[in-house]
This record gives structure tokens, C-alpha cells and sequence, in this order.
């Protein structure tokens, strides 16, 4: 396992927490569901992933893989469709996450990669401000992993 | 003490890297 990859997921996480999810949102498992990731995003930026959207991303699906691997599909398609409409950014540098290993195997590597994209929606939305700050409050090793996450998406994206 | 300014060197980095996020435009073109 690429531990720098293992350190992307966990200190993503810790940033993820600062959005007070209803769902469940400590570790990987958690995740896997899509729940938390898609309540943050709706709370990035609500015009886009709306009410509607929200409402179709299942909140208790247990163990069934399908239904998970169904929510992560829907929050990945969403998030691409908005770098490209809404952020006008093109990410087809960036590595796609493997939305089949996170909810299969709660991969951390492509769980990463995930919330890395989520992290680029919330630094780039009209808000972004806000989120930034949040950032700014979290503890010094965990701003590193985000610097560097953000960075990365910076060097992958064009116009 | 090195620690010290090694910790406050990674203090500025963190923070010009931030603080040059926000004054960022955000990514739609104007």
C-alpha cells in the first residue's frame, strides 16, 4: 500500500468532518456509502447538487454493494459534470478514482482520490472562502496532505 | 532553536499557499 496515498484518504477525512454530515463520516467504511461525501457536496454548493440529487443518493444501504457502488457512481459523474460546467475546468489529467474498489474493497487509495475531487469542488465554489479558512483552522500536518491534494489538482487541470 | 524555525517556516508556507488560494478568482470565466 502507498502510504502517502493512506495519509491522502485519512487527513481528507479529518477535513471532510468539518462538515458536520448527518451521516456517518470517521473512517473509510463510512465512506464507502457515498452518504457523507454527497451531504458535504450539497452543502458546497446546493444550486448544483441539489435537494432533488440528494434525495437519490440512498442514505441506508447497509452492506449492498450495489446500492453502494450506485451512490459513488452518481457522485462522481456529478462532480465531473461540475469542473467541467460549473467550474469550467477540465480534469481529464487527473486519474479517475476506481468507484468499483471503494465500494468492493474500501480502497483508500481511490477513496483518495474521491475526496480529493470533492476537496477541488469546495476550493473552487463561489464559497470557496469559507472553506478555505476552515482548512486554515485544521492541524498543521493535515493542511500539508490538503496543500499538496490541492496542488496536485491545480497541475492536472487546464482551461 | 531549529525546531522552532522550522516550524514557523512551515507555518509561512502553509499560509502564503492558502492566503494565495483566496485571492484566487474562482475558476468561471468572467
Amino acid at each position: 500500500m502507498d502510504v502517502n496515498k493512506t495519509v491522502l484518504c485519512e487527513s481528507l477525512i479529518i477535513w471532510l468532518q468539518t462538515f458536520n454530515t448527518a451521516a456517518p463520516c470517521t473512517t473509510v467504511a463510512d465512506l464507502t456509502t457515498g452518504a457523507a461525501m454527497a451531504q458535504a457536496l450539497h452543502q458546497i454548493d446546493p444550486s448544483w447538487f441539489s435537494d432533488s440529487w440528494l434525495t437519490r443518493i440512498k442514505d441506508d444501504v447497509g452492506d449492498n454493494l450495489r446500492l453502494k457502488l450506485n451512490n459513488l457512481k452518481k457522485i462522481l459523474q456529478m462532480i465531473v459534470d461540475y469542473y467541467n460546467e460549473v467550474l469550467n475546468q477540465q480534469i481529464s489529467g487527473f486519474p479517475m478514482p476506481d468507484v468499483v474498489r471503494v465500494a468492493e474493497l474500501s480502497d483508500p487509495v481511490e477513496l483518495g482520490r474521491l475526496l480529493q475531487l470533492l476537496l477541488g469542488c469546495a476550493v473552487n465554489c463561489d464559497r470557496k472562502q469559507e472553506y478555505i479558512q476552515i482548512i486554515m483552522t485544521l492541524e498543521e500536518s493535515v493542511q500539508h496532505v490538503v496543500m499538496t491534494a490541492i496542488q496536485e489538482l491545480m497541475s492536472k487541470e487546464s482551461m | 532553536d531549529p525546531n522552532i524555525k522550522g516550524a514557523a517556516a512551515n507555518e509561512g508556507v502553509l499560509a502564503n499557499f492558502f492566503n494565495s488560494l483566496l485571492s484566487k478568482k474562482t475558476g468561471a470565466p468572467g
